[in-house]
């Protein structure tokens, strides 16, 4: 029983040791209250993240995706840097040409940047993979990318992960949560918040997640 | 890298969500600063599902869409100071607020020049209250403003104002600055410009030792 408890101890351990604590979040004072839940507060949206194999050290999860029951409207607002990521390119492309999507992939540990035409076409791969899975159109899938620039995203293994990453889904706060923490590269806590308030007499939740802790000087457009 | 992910079951138009979401993250993530270093791949996606059972929210001067984008706003902002925050090496969380611009883009530029001046977050980190560091940030934002107008503060502490520096209890400031960083709170710097109705905000983060071992390590 104590090495089966030591073992489980371990993995219990091995669990908190890949996770980080969550951020304060300092919300301005308005008429809305706080709700746990980040992304998945909101009806409609379903997270996972997981550990893909992606990352260069250790086994924090690394793989996240967001999804949506219906076309949502879409929104994305990108760098300005001219040396813009793959991610970014097709995400810009994809948002201009539709005014709806269904989901959002997200991988840590290589930012797919400064790749030329290879790291294109792993967008593209990526988006085709996820939309097949989930019964859906390439174009429904937005992507985002963050971790070392100049190398490609680790294909495979993100390939290979995405059957147990959909079927993990869920629109639990545990499903946001462990998204929040699967976008995070040099982050010390993960960052994720959500309020509801009353409006056209109905009662709206706006939630979300963010990762950043360097290279951080936004100038998006 | 920033990457963001905003979600919410409110029912709005393409063009009117695409607008609000622009507005909040030039209120928030736009308005953050940790190394002044902007990258390949800074994204912010927002999706509606408008699965809420709201009414429709199609003309931006209706009184849903001014309450959708303060919580737009809000959630925004949560995140992006959450990001500051968390900044690579960084003790405390710094939040610049300017007032007396002549409109918010102006006050919003000024507000995120200091927080972006190393030399500021350097002061910071060594708990010295230079406001000679924070009026030199503001006044290369390139934005004109007398220089007699300025005032600048620090938490309670006022430490220039009409353009004259002001006698202050040096060890209190200090000490202000020191409790901040010992507990990873906020160190609150404000900034009068003039008369004018322009206010604006940006954050930051001091600058330490470990944001240089951390980068020296973090290699492409």
């Amino acid at each position: 029983s104590s090495s089966s408890s030591s073992s489980s101890t371990i993995s219990i351990e091995d669990q908190s040791s890949n996770y980080i604590p969550a951020a304060p979040i300092l919300l301005p004072e308005g008429p809305w209250k706080q709700v746990p839940g980040g992304v998945t507060a909101a009806k409609g949206f379903n997270a996972a993240g997981m550990y893909g194999g992606l990352r260069a050290k250790g086994e924090k999860p690394d793989l996240a995706l967001v999804t949506c029951d219906v076309d949502a409207i879409s929104a994305g607002v990108f760098t300005t840097n001219v040396v813009a990521a793959a991610p970014v390119i097709y995400c810009r492309h994809t948002i201009d040409n539709s005014d709806t999507a269904r989901a959002v992939l997200i991988n840590a540990g290589q930012a797919n940047a400064a790749t030329g035409d290879a790291g294109y076409q792993d967008v593209i791969e990526c988006a085709t993979a996820v939309a097949k899975l989930l019964q859906l159109r390439p174009e429904d899938i937005l992507i985002e990318s963050t971790g070392v620039i100049g190398q490609r995203i680790k294909k495979e293994a993100l390939l290979n992960s995405l059957p147990e990453l959909v079927d993990s889904l869920s629109s639990t706060i545990k499903g946001a949560d462990n998204a929040a923490v699967a976008i995070t590269t040099t982050d010390i806590v993960s960052k994720s918040v959500a309020i509801e308030t009353e409006v056209g007499g109905s009662l709206i939740r706006v939630g979300g997640m963010a990762k950043g802790s360097g290279m951080i000087h936004p100038n998006m457009a | 890298t920033l990457l963001g992910v905003i979600t919410t079951d409110a029912l709005v138009t393409s063009d009117l969500w695409r607008s609000m979401v622009l507005t909040a993250v030039n209120r928030s993530f736009n308005q953050i600063t940790v190394d002044g270093d902007t990258s390949t791949n800074d994204t912010v996606i927002a999706l509606a599902s408008g699965t809420s059972g709201s009414t429709r929210i199609s003309s931006l001067s209706s009184y849903e869409a001014r309450q959708l984008q303060a919580c737009l706003d809000a959630v925004m902002q949560g995140l992006a100071k959450s990001i500051a925050w968390d900044g690579e090496g960084a003790t405390c969380l710094i939040e610049v607020t300017v007032t007396g611009a002549n409109n918010e883009a102006e006050a919003a530029k000024i507000a995120r020049s200091v927080a972006s001046s190393s030399l500021t977050k350097a002061a910071i980190y060594g708990r010295d209250p230079n406001w000679g560091r924070i009026a030199c940030a503001a006044g290369y934002a390139g934005i004109p403003f007398h220089p007699n107008d300025l005032r600048i503060s620090l938490g309670d502490i006022i430490l220039m104002d009409k353009g004259q520096p002001l006698p202050f209890d040096r060890d209190a400031a200090s000490a202000y600055l020191r409790r901040a960083g010992e507990t990873h709170d906020t160190v609150k710097i404000c900034i009068g410009v003039g008369n004018g109705q322009g206010q604006g905000q940006a954050w930051g983060c001091d600058l330490s030792y470990d944001y240089v071992k951390i980068n020296a390590e973090y290699t492409t």
